[in-house]
């Protein structure tokens, strides 16, 4: 997973 | 969204839940570490910079201004109510907690995915995280007995983190999604310091019994 993939976790 | 993440979520939820319903009800802050509740003040609203910029799901933002607008209002609650304030065990709340502040700021400069605003921000808030429920506990052990509110928003804000573990390892197997090792490594350092709280909280569980923590 790249650092740009979006982080969908809280 | 599987099982884990929704229950961790919801775990962190009802625990805040629970904390702001003891402040309500009791009209009293005793036995809560305003220090924790500034270190989660911060970390949500460093880490949640990314609600101007990305958009994921409804059900994402809610949570986000919820867990930022819930800390604050803690925050500001035990500062500034005037009945509530007045509870406050400042004597007992010593930790010097922007002494984390600036620890994790610093590994956050160095230790970062990408050496962006956004990421540092990121990064930094995981770290303090990890450590923002020092004060809290050290608080608990100080002050000896722990009424059920808090012991159970302790309680709950453990659980939380454990789920999100449980969902790391679900999401590993059944998406072949590698969570970010600094959230990997973070997220198990600060489930390791519930340890001996859960320890203590599940003895009084079973004894039916006062929770007590050891000085």
């Amino acid at each position: 997973s790249s650092s740009s993939e979006l982080k969908d976790e809280l | 969204m599987n099982v884990f993440r929704f229950a961790g979520d919801m775990t962190h939820l009802i625990s805040i839940l629970v904390l702001l319903l003891k402040i309500y009800t009791t009209k009293s802050c005793s036995g809560i570490s305003l220090k924790t509740q500034e270190l989660y003040a911060v970390v949500f609203v460093t880490r949640y910079l990314d609600l101007v910029t990305d958009f994921i799901s409804v059900y994402n933002t809610v949570m986000k201004v919820v867990f930022i607008s819930s800390s604050l209002a803690i925050v500001w609650c035990i500062r500034r109510h005037k009945v509530v304030r007045r509870s406050y065990d400042k004597e007992l709340d010593t930790f010097r907690h922007w002494l984390l502040v600036g620890a994790c700021a610093v590994l956050a400069l160095v230790v970062h995915e990408k050496f962006s605003f956004q990421e540092v921000c990121w990064a930094f808030s995981i770290y303090l995280e990890a450590v923002a429920i020092l004060p809290q506990l050290v608080l608990l052990q100080r002050s000896g007995n722990v009424d059920n509110l808090t012991g159970q928003y302790v309680f709950f804000l453990g659980a939380y983190r454990a789920f999100y573990i449980l969902n790391w390892i679900y999401r590993y197997y059944s998406e072949q999604h590698f969570t970010r090792w600094i959230s990997c490594v973070s997220g198990i350092v600060q489930t390791a310091l519930y340890a001996d709280f859960f320890y203590y909280y599940f003895i009084s569980w079973k004894n039916n019994s006062k929770l007590q923590l050891p000085a």
